[in-house]
């Protein structure tokens, strides 16, 4: 453990409860992509098969309980408590387009071809890309709740501390994932154009997020 | 040094 993943997964649990809290708060999901929450719930599920079957410490069995706990409670709020205030219509990203990829590459590009490490592989790649359909639906609307914008920016810090992490990694233990690095690197090239008007609009006290 | 892929990582 270094203090860049530490951070990363602060960073990531931070993110996840601030849009837990705020459809709880608000009792409602507008503006909030279903999809990618259920997308991520499926990297959690995928990725955390081992839950049970390996130990790697209190810290990391514990995280991962309260990740699966939080991002489905999260997809319950959205599909069946706050389901009158879920824009379907504005939720429109085609699933697929990211799955079929996904679920190819995960069977070409793995470290062994075992159903555990396939899942493992496929929830690495498809997290790259999970977030997709919320930004679709934020270029689609035009806008984001400031919240929202924080939630992104955490989810967002996460990987690209990761990234810090693996390259600390690299350095002290020779240690390197690729599968997870050039994933990890992907996936924080898409929260880039993002990151970019966060600061130059969000961060500026302009309140809601307003796309040019 | 050879890719350890040791799943200890979220």
């Amino acid at each position: 453990m270094n203090v860049f993943r530490l951070a990363g997964d602060v960073s990531h649990l931070v993110a996840i409860i601030i849009l837990l809290l705020k459809i709880w708060r608000s009792k409602s999901c507008a503006g909030i992509s279903g999809k990618s929450q259920v997308l991520f719930a499926l990297v959690f599920t995928t990725r955390y098969l081992d839950l049970f079957t390996v130990f790697i410490s209190v810290y990391n069995t514990v995280m991962k309980v309260v990740f699966l706990a939080l991002s489905y409670a999260t997809v319950y709020l959205i599909y069946m408590r706050f389901r009158n205030s879920y824009n379907s219509e504005n939720d429109t990203f085609r699933v697929e387009f990211l799955l079929v990829p996904v679920i190819g590459l995960s069977f070409l590009e793995n470290y062994a071809f075992t159903p555990l490490e396939i899942l493992w592989t496929f929830s690495i790649f498809l997290e790259a890309v999970a977030i997709m359909p919320q930004l679709f639906m934020i270029t689609k609307t035009g806008e984001a709740e400031s919240i929202t914008t924080h939630y992104l920016f955490f989810l967002g810090l996460y990987r690209a501390l990761y990234i810090a992490n693996w390259v600390w990694r690299y350095h002290t233990e020779s240690f390197y994932d690729l599968i997870a690095i050039v994933s990890g690197v992907v996936q924080t090239i898409f929260f880039c154009d993002f990151f970019y008007l966060y600061f130059t609009r969000v961060l500026r006290g302009r309140g809601k997020m307003t796309l040019p | 040094q050879e890719e350890n892929n040791m799943k200890d990582e979220l």
